[in-house]
């Protein structure tokens, strides 16, 4: 359609905006809660203390708490409100940069809105897709969202220390994911305690070797 | 809009058909993974040891896992898949009744696709339009998705077990919640341990007294 036609041009001139400014780029999507923010946190933590100055782009239906969380972890942030809709599109993020000083960032991340649906017909311009689940909203998300996984890099299956309470095998959704994207990665973490978080970066190109 | 006439015209004829023929009706709609299924599944273990006829419309993106859990339950069921759509609405609802028997229904649960934007703009003809959002997705679902909780009769705070491995204090919750809608109930239930159902169901004019 057309507006996915005018979201694809727009994602493609921020690509090349942030390649510009030598500027890596991710964009997480995700389930509404699946912890996105945290996982982001935790990135912003180890990469700062490499001297790494990140921003982040945070999408939300309504209010800032996420935005708020980037700016207490030192990342310059800016704050974009969707309302009615459930989903950013590049046209929001265009407007977004406006609002940082991209000659001062290395990387930059943008949470899109909690939604396993709409995000995935339009792209941002990130050089990587990633989405996130987690283990508490059951084993059935990639089977039941099979389009959002095609259409990223790479998936996180997130609070792996909580399957056993919600009798969640990791490795059914290990399987479903195969079934879908069997050249494409899913790693396991736990963003709370911060494990598996070293295995991201490795896959996000954000550690050196 | 158009379409929001439209569909609540339709949603109008379908709450008509549905009390002609003595059946109750709730929609239940609330974030993906939040616990949907189980409540329903919950209360069709409680209702059908009643001798109460059940009979659920399971809305999903794509697949036929809920639907199938309500068949194992001995209820009638119909799956829906709404494909690109992160939402049912009263049409798809309208060709759903086609399939079921509506002489043999005394209560009609529907479980919306897990979205906390789109449905509440897509009443589908219901008695009663209840939220289902869960503590693992974290304390800032109310405050974040103010809209969805202002539409509906009732919300359900529901994995409350969990509540103390992902730092979240629910009484932040309820506190928002009474701040966005003072006059309705939030309770708070454990779908896998079966707690907090019976409130459910005297909220939901579902427990002769
Ligand atoms: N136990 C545990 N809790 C986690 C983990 N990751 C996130 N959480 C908790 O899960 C809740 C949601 O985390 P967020 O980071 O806000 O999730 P999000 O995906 O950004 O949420 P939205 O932006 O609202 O869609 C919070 O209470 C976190 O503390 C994890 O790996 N393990
Ligand atoms: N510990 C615990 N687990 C729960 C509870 N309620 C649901 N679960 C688990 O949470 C996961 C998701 O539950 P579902 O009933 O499939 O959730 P849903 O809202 O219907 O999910 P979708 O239809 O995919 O949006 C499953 O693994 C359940 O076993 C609860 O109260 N406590
Ligand atoms: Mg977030
Ligand atoms: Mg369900
Ligand atoms: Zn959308
Ligand atoms: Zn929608």
């Amino acid at each position: 359609t057309d507006i996915l036609k005018a979201n694809l041009s727009i994602a493609h001139e921020i690509s090349e905006e942030l390649k510009a400014h030598g500027i890596k780029s991710y964009e997480f999507m995700g389930a509404v809660g699946s912890g996105k923010t945290l996982i982001i946190e935790r990135l912003i933590e180890r990469l700062k203390a490499k001297g790494v100055r990140c921003a982040v782009i945070a999408g939300d239906v309504s209010g800032n708490d996420d935005y708020l969380r980037f700016i207490a972890r030192g990342a310059q942030a800016v704050n974009v409100n969707t309302g009615k809709e459930c989903h950013l599109d590049a046209h929001y993020i265009q407007h977004a940069l406006e609002h940082l000083d991209l000659h001062s960032i290395d990387v930059l991340f943008i949470e899109n809105v909690g939604n396993l649906v709409c995000p995935s017909d339009f792209p941002l311009g990130a050089d990587m897709r990633i989405v996130v689940i987690s283990t508490t909203e059951g084993d059935d998300m990639v089977r039941k969202h099979p389009v959002i996984f095609a259409n990223a890099d790479l998936a996180v299956l997130n609070k792996k220390d909580l399957a056993g309470y919600v009798d969640v095998d990791p490795n059914v959704v290990i399987s479903d994911y195969k079934r879908i994207v069997p050249h494409k990665k899913i790693l396991l973490t736990d963003a709370k305690h911060g494990e598996g978080i070293d295995e991201l970066m490795k896959e996000m190109g954000l550690m050196r070797e």
